[in-house]
């Protein structure tokens, strides 16, 4: 017994020494990888998709688990003496800007009320244009353009699109509003409740070529998006890009999978899959609408306009329905109203 | 996380062909940093 007891008083030590080399590894190989990427974008070089073997395998991952894991060990209160130190570490890592943080770092008890900090007052200044369309976070710009085609598609990466209308939900007001425009040309804009009222009498036309009616005395309207990808130590809370009146609210809880830049590249549509707030209304020109994409290590969306919305909820195993869960606000045709640069949603861990 | 914005915005037509010329224009490039609040397009 003892002689075999003694054998083994290196196999945690061992273990440990493994792990540590192989996870070591693993982020050697991963800043190898996101080197070359950046070196492909400098070059103007533009990778197709191409969907690979870890992509299928983090299907058959429980990622919704790994995510509460995840909150439920970011949410562990951290000892006033470490918090500095912690969180030093963390934006050391991930590039964070600690002297914005509104708060001394003492008093964010947790991992999570550190990571969903506001910023001092004026950190962020808005854009005061009236004509001007201003970014909801702060983050980094993968794609931007207009929504052309009846398909309405919009480029995951170069080689795969995915739909305005799968992102959004089948009971999006878009489809009205195109539909409202083809059919009623003297649809005049009643207060934005109702059926009649979703039209707008703004047209947008999927068809390609537009035809310009030259008679016509509505300005004609596009469709446009943009996409901006937060890194984990940007300041994570959504703002109003324009005064907006949010109509709707849809949560799909979807699936959890990373939205790095590898997983646009290797997931077929991507944000269509994973869980998503979309906030949906009107502004000064018309429909705007807004999908936050939730991702494994930050699954949660809290909302300012309806703080009581729980989301990255365990999935009950029968009910796997894929219908968004939506709600109307009140009061009718009027919604939430926003100004430009209003807070309206945040990001979480877990 | 990612945020997706979809909004309708002015197009203008220039008349000989028809082709939409966009009144829109988008003030960034695809990679550029952004923050809250700064403008995206006008």
């Amino acid at each position: 017994g003892s002689s075999k007891g003694n054998g083994d008083w290196f196999l945690l030590p061992g273990a440990t020494v493994a792990t540590l080399l192989m996870l070591g590894v693993l982020h050697g190989r991963r800043m190898y990888e996101d080197m070359k990427v950046g070196e492909a974008h400098e070059k103007g070089i533009e990778f197709e998709f191409q969907p690979d073997a870890k992509s299928a395998f983090l299907r058959l991952l429980p990622l919704r688990s790994i995510s509460r894991c995840w909150g439920v060990l970011t949410s562990v209160e951290i000892p006033v003496s470490l918090r500095s130190r912690v969180y030093g570490a963390w934006a050391r890592a991930f590039h964070s800007n600690l002297e914005e943080a509104a708060l001394p770092l003492e008093e964010y008890a947790t991992l999570q009320d550190f990571f969903v900090r506001t910023l001092k007052e004026g950190s962020r200044p808005i854009d005061p244009d009236p004509q001007c369309l201003v970014s909801p976070v702060d983050g980094t710009v993968l794609r931007f353009g207009e929504i052309k085609g009846a398909g309405a598609m919009i480029e995951q990466v170069k080689g795969f699109s995915y739909s305005v209308f799968s992102l959004l939900g089948a009971t999006s007001f878009l489809p009205t509003i195109a539909k409202g425009d083809m059919q009623d040309e003297s649809s005049e804009p009643e207060n934005v409740s109702g059926e009649k009222s979703r039209k707008s009498w703004w047209s947008i036309s999927f068809a390609s070529p537009k035809v310009w009616n030259p008679y016509s005395s509505r300005p004609m309207k596009g469709l446009f998006y943009c996409v901006i990808y937060l890194k984990p130590g940007d300041y994570h809370r959504v703002h109003a890009p324009a005064d907006w009146n949010i109509l709707a609210r849809r949560h799909f809880s979807g699936r959890l999978y990373p939205v790095n830049e590898r997983a646009t590249r290797t997931i077929r549509n991507l944000y269509v899959e994973n869980e998503r707030v979309v906030l949906e209304g009107l502004w000064q020109e018309g429909f705007m609408a807004l999908a936050a994409v939730g991702a494994t290590n930050i699954g949660s969306i809290e909302l300012s306009i309806e703080p009581e919305l729980r989301t990255n909820q365990a999935k009950k195993k029968f009910l796997h329905s894929e219908r968004p869960e939506e709600r109307l606000y009140e009061p009718d045709g009027v919604g939430r109203t926003l100004k430009k640069g209003d807070e309206v949603a945040a990001f979480n861990m877990g | 996380s990612t945020v997706v914005l979809v909004f309708q915005a002015p197009l203008s037509r220039s008349p000989e062909n028809g082709e939409s010329s966009s009144d829109f224009k988008f003030l960034v490039q695809r990679g550029d940093r952004v923050r809250a609040g700064e403008a995206l397009g006008r």
